[in-house]
């Protein structure tokens, strides 16, 4: 059998700039973590739909309750393990550029079969 | 696989023929219309293989159910652009028809070619923002191209069955289409 040749090389995050790379610095950050420019990374949160309209003007630095289950809910419907922190799989998933459609629609609820 | 709320779908007869147009003032000069063109026919190309719908490009920008375009920053539909990487493309559930990529990337249809560190495939991004366009939304399946993630210089256009079951809920299958060949032949692959 002769070795598969792969054409395609899927680079690591290192070699090019992930417009969202500022957000490694949230890894292993976890319930009553406050680190500075979080609440940037709620925005962000918000932006897909996973942190309620009405709490964007009041985001804090805090990783505080509501985010934490913002955060599961991100790791759920992306399949990802549901620890409710920043681990590497989710830290990862969050820097890597991605489709701007909301993962949890405005208003409405998505169907899931 | 999900839909959008109210699982919206294109409202007409089933063989339906959408037509799609490419904004003549809204695209980008580091691609040849051609190799855009022919690499949007093969996005379109996945979803009528699997549905019975059928794809038409029109040069009647103004009448067609699918209008593409690439947009810089802010272009009016209150979900700017944000430069290069981080978000790639968006396109509107059911029947909207607008379907906008992200001028700012570096947009490639052979890596071969494109060398960039940076290079996003773009019939990989086109399959999946016509998923949107016929109404399906974010999956949970990683493999699907309907997980909302693309990383550069990779390559991910081709359904998977979890695209094709939720396409099939809203439009019924292609009468040449046979899921149980697509299986077999899936498990073949990956075997």
């Amino acid at each position: 059998r002769t070795t598969p040749i792969y054409q395609d090389r899927t680079l690591p995050a290192k070699n090019y700039t992930y417009k969202w790379q500022n957000f490694e610095k949230f890894l292993d950050a976890s319930r009553g973590s406050q680190v500075s420019d979080m609440s940037e990374l709620k925005k962000y949160f918000h932006h897909f739909g996973y942190l309620k309209v009405e709490e964007e003007m009041n985001f804090t630095d805090l990783f505080d309750e509501k985010f934490e289950l913002a955060v599961n809910k991100y790791q759920a419907k992306l399949g990802l393990p549901v620890t409710g922190k920043l681990d590497s799989n989710t830290t990862d998933q969050i820097m890597s550029p991605r489709c701007g459609v909301r993962d949890v629609p405005k208003m409405l609820h998505a169907t899931r079969h | 696989y999900a839909f959008f709320g109210g699982q919206p779908r294109w409202d007409r007869s089933i063989p339906m023929t959408l037509t799609y147009a490419f904004s003549p003032a809204n695209l980008i000069t580091s691609l040849s219309l051609q190799d855009i063109r022919d690499a949007c026919k093969r996005a379109f190309g996945h979803w009528a293989s699997v549905i019975p719908v059928r794809f038409v490009e029109t040069d009647d920008y103004g009448f067609a159910d699918i209008k593409i375009g690439f947009y810089r920053g802010d272009h009016g539909d209150e979900e700017a652009f944000d430069g290069v990487l981080g978000i790639l493309g968006h396109a509107f559930s059911p029947e909207s028809g607008r379907f906008h990529l992200d001028a700012a990337e570096t947009w490639a249809v052979d890596f071969q070619v494109e060398k960039s560190d940076e290079a996003i495939d773009l019939e990989s991004v086109a399959t999946h923002e016509i998923g949107h366009l016929l109404g399906l939304a974010h999956t949970s399946v990683k493999e699907a191209v309907m997980y909302p993630s693309l990383k550069p210089r990779e390559k991910k256009s081709d359904l998977k069955l979890d695209d094709i079951r939720g396409i099939q809920a809203l439009y019924g299958s292609n009468p040449n289409f046979s899921i149980q060949n697509f299986s077999e032949s899936d498990l073949s692959s990956n075997y």
